[in-house]
């Protein structure tokens, strides 16, 4: 599970 | 934004003050490991990349620019300023053990097979392991200030409390990213071991010692 770029965390 | 995230940046905010506050204040940086330092600007340097090509938000870009400047002071301080307390002797795990592999990884494991995309992976798997070298430097010294298993409680904090945020993100939104909460486990299981000594020694006035 999960995106490419853009990530919004730190 | 909800609050298990704004508690886990405030934390990883903390320890990094704490740190910082550490070695200006006694003037020393002894107990304090170069190479987790070096290996957390790498992990800053390769994740903020995006500040570049990405915009979130003035709170997002404000942290990513603290945490970079902060971290690269910090080796200031560590290799030039403070150079004379610095204890490499001490210090001596072998980085190189954790970078082939965790950049192997990243090839391999990731969202996208993009070169901004992989460059991140690497700093979600290399943070994971990064404070390895402190823990290693720890238990060779046999012990640890009071201020620095502050500064640890916080920054082992930091991603416990991201864990949190992860669970709410998935039910509150259906966000769920692997390859961060793989990374954030194995983080977080690599401080249980000193959770429990800052619990059972540091919050009772006592000082981490080892057994020789």
């Amino acid at each position: 599970g999960g995106t490419a770029q853009p990530h919004d965390e730190l | 934004m909800n609050i298990f995230r704004l508690c886990g940046d405030m934390s990883h905010l903390a320890a990094i003050i704490i740190l910082l506050l550490k070695m200006w204040k006694t003037r020393s940086v002894a107990g304090i490991s170069g190479k987790s330092q070096i290996l957390f600007a790498t992990v800053f340097t390769a994740r903020y990349l995006d500040l570049f090509t990405s915009f979130i938000s003035i709170y997002n870009t404000c942290m990513k620019v603290f945490f970079i400047g902060t971290v690269y002071f910090t080796i200031y301080l560590i290799y030039m300023k403070f150079k004379a307390t610095y204890d490499s002797n001490h210090d001596s795990f072998r980085v190189e053990f954790l970078i082939v592999p965790v950049g192997g990884l990243a090839f391999l494991v990731n969202h996208e097979f993009a070169p901004l995309e992989i460059i991140w992976t690497f700093s979600i798997y290399l943070e994971s392991v990064a404070i390895l070298p402190q823990l290693f430097m720890i238990s060779k010294t046999g012990e640890a200030e009071t201020i620095t298993s502050h500064y640890l409680f916080a920054l082992g904090s930091y991603r416990a409390l991201y864990l949190c945020n992860w669970i709410y993100r998935y039910y509150a939104e259906g966000f769920f990213d692997l390859i961060a909460v793989v990374a954030g486990v194995v983080q977080t299981i690599l401080y249980c071991d000193f959770f429990y000594l800052y619990i059972t020694k540091v919050m009772k006035g006592k000082k981490i010692s080892l057994p020789a």
